[in-house]
């Protein structure tokens, strides 16, 4: 069977697309 | 070939993990290349079934990986609460923070979890922890237009003024 992998967990940079405060 | 342990806890193959792990109970927290432990696996894909599974097992709920990302984190910004409640009941830091000071407070309310935000507010979580970028949760909540989230700290805001 086509083994589906899942991707690596992450987690987002929080500040990302936010102005600088 | 086979799935790897963290691939069978991500997809909450709870089998085929109990067979993995016969192997050898070594395998119970073994971190992937970014460090990553099956329980942070299980946790990020909200398989919470496996994540008591290897909690009962003795997988340690402590561990960080590489950036120092965490389980409580990894569950917090996808809002599964009730990953998020277990984790803390077998005594993770609700306070924790990574590499570019992320907490699960300030991870929850990126994601707009409402439930998750309180869960953690009602735990102790510290508002006044700011990502390295200067933004508290209530920043974020605002700068994100999330509402919901922004009323949600209000309410405790309010709630922690009246106790006192």
């Amino acid at each position: 069977s086509q083994l589906s992998l899942y991707t690596s967990p992450s987690l987002p940079n929080i500040s990302l697309g936010l102005p600088a405060t | 070939d086979t799935l790897s342990i963290h691939q069978l806890a991500a997809q909450g193959d709870l089998v085929q993990l109990m067979s993995h792990l016969q192997q050898g109970s070594s395998l119970l927290n073994v971190p992937d290349d970014r460090g990553f432990t099956p329980l942070m696996w299980a946790a990020a894909f909200g398989e919470i079934a496996v994540v008591k599974f290897l909690l009962q097992m003795g997988a340690d709920p402590h561990t960080l990986a590489k950036e120092r990302e965490s389980t409580l984190s990894l569950a917090s910004i996808q809002g599964y609460t009730d990953i998020v409640l277990l984790l803390l009941d077998h005594g993770v830091d609700v306070n924790i923070y990574d590499w570019n000071g992320g907490t699960p407070l300030l991870y929850a309310v990126h994601g707009n979890h409402v439930k998750c935000v309180e869960a953690l507010l009602a735990k102790g979580a510290d508002l006044t922890m700011e990502a390295d970028s200067g933004y508290s949760p209530m920043d974020l909540a605002v700068a994100l237009g999330f509402k919901k989230v922004q009323q949600a700290i209000e309410n405790h805001v309010l709630k922690l003024l009246q106790n006192n």
